[in-house]
C-alpha cells in the first residue's frame, strides 16, 4: 500500500460525505447504496464513522461529471480513466469525482463499470491513501471486475487504512460478541475485520499497531496450512503467505489476497493434486478450489461432499499423496483417507493417527508432501515421515524451509 | 532516421500522456532535449512497469502498452 506525500488523513473520527449529483447509468437508490456500502467497508476496519450531508459543505463531496469538470484532471471520454479522488484536506479535499461518460452499474458486467468497486478505490483516496502494487487489492490502480456481493478488503488495503487510523475502537476492547448490525454508513457488523484477522491472536498487535507478519525465522513460527503449487511450496498463516520456489533462493512474502483476491484469509488446510493441477483450500465446513490464480467455478462447497459426516465441523491439515493418488484430512486424533479416482472416502476410517503414524500422537495443524516424504507440522515442530513405511525420521523447526 | 509507422506515433504519444498523467513524465519541450526525453521516456517506463511487475526493459513493448490501456483511476502511481 501507499499514502500520499506526508500520509494526510482526517484528524477526527466522525467523517461527512455528500452526494452532490447521480449518474443517470442507475437508480439513484442504488447509488446510494453502493456509495453506502463503499464507505461500510472503511469503517468496519477504523475508527471512523460516515455521515451523509444533504445539503452544504461535507469533507467528501460526490459527483460525477465528464470532461472538464472544475479541476485541473479533465475526464477523456469512455474508458481510461474512470475517476480520481482527493487526499483529505479542507475544500476539494476528500472529494472523489467520477467519469460521467463511463457506464455505471450496479452489478459487475462486463458492460459496465461496477460503482461500489470504483467507490471504494476513490474513498480509499479520499481518506489518505495511495495506490497498492499488489495485484489483488483494491487499491490497485486498475479496475478489476469482481464478484462484490460478499466482497472483503484485501489485507494490503486493511494495513495501509489501519496505518493511518487504526483498527476500529471495538476491536481494541476485545469484545467478546459481535456488535448488532446498524444503520448504514454507521459502524458494520464486525464480521468483517474477524475474517480478516490472522486466526490465533496475532502475536504483535496492540492497540496503535496493525497486526504484522511474524519473522521468517521466528523459533515458534506455526502455520494454518501448507500446500504445493505447481512445484513451489506455499505455507499459510493468517493472511499471509511465504513462498518457496525452487527457482529463487529468497522466500518471497505475499498475502492470500495478493493470489486470490475474494478468498478469506484463515485457512485450516489446502493440498494439491498435482495431475489436475488443482488446490483445494479448507476454511470452517467449507472448501475452494483454484487453479493457478483462478478460483473454480461452483466453489465454495460444503467438505460433506467429500464424504465427512456432520459432526466434523472444520479439518486440521490435509495431505495428497501423490503415488497413491490417495488424500490424508486429518482431524483432531484421527484421519481420513480419501481416494481422488474415486472421489469417495475409503472404508475402514477415521483412523488414529498415533495407530498408523509414529510418533506423531497429536494434532496435526498442517501437512504436505515435497520428494516422496510427508511432512507434518504441529506448533513449531515439523514430522518428516516416510509415509511408505509410517517411519518418523526427524522432527524439525517448522520454518526449517525458510534458510534460517 | 527510422521513419516511425503511424501507429507506432500514436502509441508514443499516448504513452508520453501516460507517464505524465501517472508517472510525472515532464517532457523537455526543445527539440534540442531529444534524445534527453527519450532516455527520461525510457526511465519512466521502466519505473510503470515495475510498479505493475512487468519485465523492465524502459520500451514501449506490446504488454506494456496493454497495461496503459487498461481502465484505472485518474490518481497518479507515485509521488508527484
Amino acid at each position: 500500500y501507499s499514502t500520499f506525500p506526508q500520509s494526510p488523513r482526517w484528524w477526527k473520527d466522525d467523517v461527512t460525505y455528500r452526494i452532490l449529483n447521480y449518474t443517470p447509468d442507475m437508480l439513484q437508490a442504488d447509488v446510494e447504496e453502493a456509495i453506502a456500502k463503499a464507505f461500510q467497508l472503511w469503517s468496519s476496519v477504523t475508527p471512523l464513522r460516515f455521515t451523509r450531508l444533504y445539503s452544504g459543505q461535507a469533507d467528501i463531496m460526490i459527483s460525477f461529471a465528464s470532461g472538464f469538470h472544475g479541476d485541473f484532471y479533465p475526464f477523456d471520454g469512455p474508458g481510461g480513466t474512470l475517476a480520481h479522488a482527493y487526499p483529505p484536506n479542507t475544500g476539494i479535499g476528500g472529494d472523489a469525482h467520477f467519469d460521467e461518460d463511463e457506464n455505471w452499474t450496479k452489478f459487475t458486467t462486463y458492460s459496465g463499470y461496477n460503482l461500489f468497486l470504483v467507490a471504494a478505490h476513490e474513498l480509499g483516496h479520499s481518506l489518505g491513501l495511495g495506490h497498492s502494487n499488489v495485484f489483488g487489492a483494491l487499491m490497485y490502480p486498475i479496475y478489476m471486475a469482481r464478484d462484490t456481493r460478499d466482497y472483503r478488503l484485501p489485507q494490503d488495503d486493511i494495513d495501509g487504512i489501519q496505518a493511518l487510523y487504526g483498527p476500529p475502537r471495538e476491536s481494541l476492547e476485545l469484545p467478546t460478541k459481535a456488535f448488532p448490525p446498524q444503520e448504514p454508513t454507521e459502524r458494520t457488523p464486525a464480521e468483517a475485520p474477524t475474517e480478516m484477522l490472522p486466526r490465533e491472536e496475532p502475536t504483535e498487535v496492540t492497540p496503535s499497531k496493525a497486526p504484522r507478519r511474524p519473522d521468517d525465522c521466528d523459533p515458534h513460527l506455526t502455520f494454518d496450512a501448507i500446500t504445493t503449487l505447481r512445484g513451489e511450496t506455499l505455507f499459510f498463516k493468517g493472511s499471509y503467505v511465504w513462498r518457496k520456489s525452487p527457482y529463487f533462493s529468497e522466500i518471497e512474502h505475499d498475502t492470500i489476497s495478493s493470489f486470490w483476491p475474494s478468498l478469506a484469509a484463515g485457512f485450516d488446510a489446502a493440498y494439491e493434486v498435482d495431475k489436475k493441477d488443482r488446490v483445494l483450500f479448507f476454511k470452517d465446513d467449507q472448501y475452494w478450489a483454484v487453479s493457478g490464480y483462478s478460483i473454480e467455478p461452483g466453489f465454495p462447497r460444503p467438505i460433506r461432499n467429500l464424504g465427512f459426516s456432520t459432526s466434523v465441523g472444520k479439518i486440521d491439515a490435509a495431505v495428497h499423496d501423490q503415488n497413491t493418488k490417495k488424500t490424508y484430512f486429518f482431524v483432531g486424533n484421527k484421519y481420513w483417507s480419501f481416494n481422488e479416482n474415486t472421489q469417495s472416502m475409503e472404508r475402514g476410517y477415521p483412523r488414529k493417527i498415533a495407530t498408523d503414524f509414529q510418533g506423531i500422537g497429536h494434532k496435526v495443524d498442517a501437512a504436505f508432501q515435497k520428494n516422496g516424504l510427508f511432512y507434518f507440522f504441529h506448533g513449531s515442530n515439523q514430522y518428516e515421515i516416510d509415509i511408505k513405511n509410517k517411519k518418523l525420521i526427524r522432527i524439525m523447526k517448522s520454518n526449517s524451509w525458510f534458510n534460517c | 532516421f527510422p521513419v516511425v509507422p503511424e501507429e507506432e506515433k500514436e502509441d508514443m504519444q499516448f504513452a508520453k500522456k501516460y507517464l505524465e498523467n501517472f508517472y510525472g513524465f515532464k517532457e523537455e519541450k526543445n527539440a534540442f532535449f531529444k534524445s534527453k526525453n527519450l532516455n527520461h521516456m525510457s526511465d519512466k517506463i521502466r519505473e510503470m512497469q515495475s510498479f505493475f511487475g512487468l519485465e523492465v526493459t524502459g520500451k514501449l513493448n506490446r504488454k506494456t502498452l496493454d497495461m496503459m490501456k487498461q481502465p484505472r483511476c485518474g490518481i497518479p502511481d507515485v509521488r508527484s
